[in-house]
């Protein structure tokens, strides 16, 4: 573990005397090579291992029995104050209907977090609408309308004819009639450099005016992770994250990365394929398993 | 994507060491191969910045073995190839893409609806199906996915099929019991024919990170792999982890996906490989 390599490294560099600032910067190699294994991308560890430097050459830690420990606090710390400080939940509009969008790359967990989402703010005394808006993968409405079966949840479709601006917009004015106050509308996966496909997002969101879009990204993206971030909030400004597939072992250095870059809270994480296995983030835990 | 520069100096090796970790290709294999390019340097006697690049191409298309490892299609048929990998990379377009390609050459393809549990998988697999115009064996939905498996191989034998292609539900490798359901799908396709199946393919998205060398191991161990195939390359991910997968692993990749359409799979050409982890 990172404690451990560090325990290693103060030990060999105290046993030549008291500890200096270049003794610090050797033993920070180790939480920069941390970091990088936990797919954080490589610029966010640059600026983030100046923050953690500033801090670490410190006395608390110069003169500290257990430098090691002090590393691990200040480290832990400033991914905590980074990831955290933000409540996990979605911005309701003042007049129903919320309409929550949900975008992001191909095979992230889109459809499956949306019906997800929509159990979850049920328990939460909401009446949801799901909203069948890929039009292009093949069975993509059949699968929304699948799970909304599951969980006995209202699945608004047009088909594949529509395109999904006027999909959204009907969406919208079904659920005013029905009484339905939260809309998620499901959306096609799409590359963040598919010029088309994000001006088609973007087209969705001047028709509806979202009160949130959530990027979904799956949690074993690696450096890549900025590049996707950073576009679709540029392209949209996001409201918030949500991470998926949490429940496997990738370290989820891309929560940092997409934080660092777009400043947008993760809001929610995936922790399954079953539809009651979406949680709220924690900061502290995510914070733990990138430094595993 | 390398700066031009007059000079070999320690500010190219940097920035190769940056590309690459930003490519996925890990930190400590990008260490290795800046060494391993500093020595080739002083040995080959380069005095040009622009010689540096091409030569850690080069340095990278030898770790990825060189000749292009195509998929064994060429046996008695029917040739089968299971499909495996963790939720959403693209398994079934993968199918699909491949049905199309081995119907191209002329091969009589049927697919294997063995994903059993996901919402409207079977669905969306006989689309697949039915635009190449290949059939989709299936049970319904929640049954046993060997049972299905084994119903494929029958009916591959019996309609005298060229290729049968079993797609899996996506799991993860760190689920054991989904790892076991995979392991029995295997046994049951090696009882029907002994060198079944003759591919096993590990599909994984090029944007994953150092994860997907945990998911090769594991899948490797479960079943045994003689494949990767490399989708979502028409992105802006890379994919290197996939040489850290072949010098740690021995697992070649065979193909790439670049683009969710039926002509969009390509056999795997390292040269092409490399050079794109620079550009
Ligand atoms: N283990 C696990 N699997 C998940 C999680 N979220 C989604 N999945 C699975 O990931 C796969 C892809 O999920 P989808 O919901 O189809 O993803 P998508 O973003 O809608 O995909 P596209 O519409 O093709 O872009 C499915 O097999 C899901 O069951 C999660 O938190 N954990
Ligand atoms: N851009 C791009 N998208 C791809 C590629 N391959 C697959 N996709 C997309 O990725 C998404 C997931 O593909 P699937 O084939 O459903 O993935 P899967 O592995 O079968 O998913 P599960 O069965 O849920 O585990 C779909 O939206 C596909 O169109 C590719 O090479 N490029
Ligand atoms: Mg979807
Ligand atoms: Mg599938």
């Amino acid at each position: 573990s990172l404690a451990e390599r560090l325990q290693d490294a103060f030990k060999k560099l105290k046993s030549k005397g008291k500890l200096n600032e270049s003794d610090v910067d050797l033993a920070l190699k180790e939480v920069r090579r941390a970091l990088l294994s936990a797919d954080v991308n490589f610029q966010v560890v640059k600026d983030f291992m100046k923050r953690v430097r500033e801090r670490a050459v410190g006395h608390d830690v110069l003169d500290s029995l257990t430098p090691a420990q002090q590393v691990i606090k200040i480290v832990h710390d400033e991914l905590v104050g980074l990831m955290g400080g933000e409540e996990s939940k979605i911005n309701m509009a003042s007049k129903p209907p919320t309409v929550i969008m949900m975008v992001g790359l191909q095979g992230a967990g889109k459809t499956t977090t949306s019906a997800k989402l929509a159990r979850l703010l049920r328990k939460q005394g909401r009446k949801p609408l799901l909203v069948a808006g890929d039009i292009y993968r093949p069975a993509a409405i059949k699968q929304l309308e699948v799970l909304g079966s599951q969980l006995d949840m209202p699945v608004f479709s047009m088909g594949d004819k529509q395109r999904p601006p006027a999909i959204a917009r009907a969406a919208k004015e079904s659920a005013i009639n029905n009484g339905q106050d939260v809309v998620i509308i499901d959306t096609a996966g799409r590359l963040h450099i598919d010029e088309e496909l994000m001006e088609e997002l973007f087209a969705v969101k001047s028709e509806i005016k979202p009160d949130e879009i959530l990027l979904v990204v799956d949690a074993m993206t690696g450096q890549d992770a900025v590049n996707v971030a950073n576009t679709f909030n540029e392209r949209l400004e996001l409201d918030g994250v949500v991470l998926t597939k949490l429940d496997g072992d990738a370290r989820g250095g891309a929560a940092l990365s997409v934080k660092a870059v777009t400043g947008r809270p993760i809001k929610f994480v995936g922790i399954g394929e079953k539809l009651d296995a979406l949680e709220t983030f924690h900061p502290n835990r995510m914070a733990d398993r990138i430094l595993g | 994507l390398v700066k031009v520069r007059k000079n070999i100096d320690e500010s190219l090796y940097e920035e190769l060491e940056e590309i690459m970790i930003e490519a996925d290709m890990g930190a400590d294999i990008a260490i290795d191969l800046v060494e391993n390019l500093r020595g080739e340097v002083r040995q080959r006697k380069i005095k040009e910045a622009v010689e540096v690049t091409p030569l850690l191409q080069e340095l990278i298309q030898d770790v990825l073995g060189g000749e292009n490892q195509a998929l064994m299609l060429n046996v008695p048929g029917p040739v089968v190839v299971m499909v495996v990998g963790v939720n959403g990379v693209g398994k079934t377009t993968t199918i699909g893409k491949l049905a199309y390609m081995c119907k191209s050459q002329g091969q009589k393809v049927i697919i294997g609806a063995a994903d059993t549990f996901r919402a409207a998988a079977i669905e969306q697999l006989e689309i697949w199906g039915h635009r190449v115009g290949v059939d989709v064996i299936k049970h319904q939905h929640g049954a046993d996915p060997a049972a299905v498996a084994y119903d494929s191989l029958q009916a591959a034998k019996a309609r005298n099929a060229d290729v049968l292609i079993i797609d899996t539900a996506g799991r993860l490798h760190t689920k054991s019991n989904l790892m076991e359901e995979l392991k029995k799908i295997y046994r049951v396709l090696r009882r029907e024919i002994p060198e079944a199946p003759h591919e096993t393919l590990l599909v994984l998205d090029a944007t994953t990170g150092q994860n997907a060398i945990s998911q090769a191991k594991l899948f490797n161990e479960a079943i045994d792999l003689t494949g990767i195939v490399l989708t979502k390359l028409d992105g802006t991910a890379k994919g290197g982890v996939i040489i850290g997968i072949n010098e740690s692993l021995n697992i070649p990749v065979k193909l790439i996906g670049i683009g969710e359409g039926l002509d969009d799979l390509r056999v795997f050409d390292a040269g092409e490989f490399a050079a794109a982890l620079f550009t």
